[in-house]
């Protein structure tokens, strides 16, 4: 385990923290999209099946584990506790396209035709794509609230933190997985206008607004 | 199989 790999991870779950903090503190679901909830916790499910019969560690088990359930928390809290319906209202990222064209990437791009690995791809390239309803609803609305934007940052942050612990984990380990790689960095590049308002409005102490 | 990796990440 790599510093890179470790600050990735932390802020990953510190996203998930701050965005169930921002639900239960404020009573309301405004502003945050249910559909890049949903990928989230279709992109955990498909992903970390192997949780069930294959063993890395303990570390890499109780994260998975975590993952799965915090993001069907998310999807209760918002469906069942706080919802409302304006947020439904702008809340219109047609996603059956990012389901559709992450399966058919998979099916391409897989580095073998069994059922684990199809659906590893597929959590890959969803994940890289799921965060799009979420910038889209920040499109529409123009304006965001502070919890919301230090959510989508260190979510944002995580996968940006994955890269520099590929580039080491190929000098140190020649290990390289080229469609973790490609789809991290596409995801990395779809936060970057992001990544360039919060700078600088929200770490300078202002509001969240697009010009 | 360079591609050939264990899914040790999340």
């Amino acid at each position: 385990m790599n510093v890179f790999r470790i600050a990735g991870d932390i802020s990953h779950l510190a996203s998930i923290f701050i965005l169930i903090h921002q639900i239960t503190i404020t009573k309301s679901v405004q502003g945050i999209s249910f559909k890049t909830q949903l990928l989230y916790s279709i992109v955990f499910i498909t992903r970390y099946l192997d949780v069930t019969f294959r063993w890395v560690s303990l570390y890499i088990f109780a994260m998975k584990l975590f993952f799965i359930a915090s993001s069907l928390y998310i999807i209760f809290l918002m469906r069942n506790r706080f919802r409302t319906s304006e947020v439904t209202k702008l809340d219109t990222f047609p996603i059956v396209y990012l389901l559709a064209g992450s399966g058919v990437l998979a099916l391409i791009f897989t580095y073998d035709y069994s059922i684990t690995e199809v659906l590893w791809a597929f959590s890959l390239f969803l994940e890289s794509v799921a965060i799009l309803p979420q910038l889209f609803m920040l499109q529409r609305t123009g304006q965001a609230k502070t919890l919301t934007t230090h959510y989508i940052f260190a979510l944002g942050l995580y996968r940006a933190l994955y890269i520099p612990n590929w580039f080491y984990r190929y000098f140190a380990e020649g290990r390289f997985d080229t469609l973790a790689v490609f789809t991290g960095i596409v995801q990395t590049l779809i936060y970057s206008d992001f990544f360039w308002v919060y700078y600088n409005r929200v770490m300078k102490g202002l509001n969240f607004e697009l010009p | 199989d360079a591609n050939n990796v264990i899914h040790d990440e999340l």
